[in-house]
């Protein structure tokens, strides 16, 4: 494993654990968009088939359930915790799922490695999570007041995908016969969808002013 | 252990 890849899966975790610290702290999940948590959530669970069947190593395997189990959690959190929810900026927050799910689905069908089961799940989930960020993106384009932790969530979220994109460049010369123009193409449309986020968030922090996202 | 598919990744 070099170093983008492990770097890109640190900052993926930490994404997680900040958005867990306020939820669990603060007990709010203001500016969190529910949309995209269950997104994520339904990303982890197709790509992650097979988590019983196929072992990598120990670290891939403890990855994999704390990604799926936060994600889960962060869900739970938002839809039931009694006080948590009550934060919970539903009015804004009103991107359709369906709209995301459906075409990634059937372009999984259509566009992929090898069409057995697995495989067009761990495509579906590529694309999805390609595109699981913009319901969130949406929701802090409507919120005035965008929180500390939200934009550091965000942000990680970003850094992880951009670290990605380094990892493959870097697997690309190093490996042999290591080409995957679908995890690339999806890797590079996800990354792209931040660079509008991450050049008013260095502008926020450059300039030493609050995060807002023009409407 | 990182298997030639890619699917090594998270």
């Amino acid at each position: 494993m070099n170093i983008f890849r492990f770097s890109g899966d640190m900052t993926h975790l930490m994404s997680v654990l900040v958005l867990l610290l306020k939820i669990h702290t603060i007990k709010s999940c203001a500016g969190i968009s529910l949309k995209t948590q269950e997104l994520y959530a339904l990303v982890f669970l197709a790509r992650y088939l097979d988590i019983v069947t196929n072992f990598i190593s120990l670290y891939n395997t403890i990855m994999k359930l704390i990604f799926l189990g936060s994600s889960f959690m962060i869900v739970w959190y938002i839809r039931r915790h009694r006080i948590v929810r009550r934060s919970y900026d539903k009015e804004h927050d009103t991107f359709r799922h369906l709209f995301l799910v459906l075409p990634c689905f059937i372009l999984a069908l259509l566009i992929n490695e090898r069409s057995a089961f697995k495989e067009i799940m761990w495509t579906f989930s590529l694309y999805l999570e390609a595109v699981a960020i913009l319901p969130q993106l949406v929701l802090l384009q409507r919120t005035k007041n965008i929180d500390n932790l939200t934009g550091q969530y965000v942000f990680f979220l970003g850094a992880y995908r951009a670290l990605y994109i380094c990892n493959w460049i870097y697997r690309y010369f190093t490996e042999p016969h290591y080409v995957h123009w679908i995890t690339w193409i999806s890797g590079l449309v996800q990354t792209l969808l931040y660079a509008d986020f991450f050049y008013y968030y260095f502008n926020s922090w450059k300039n030493n002013v609050k995060l807002q996202l023009p409407a | 252990t990182e298997d030639q598919n890619g699917k090594d990744e998270l």
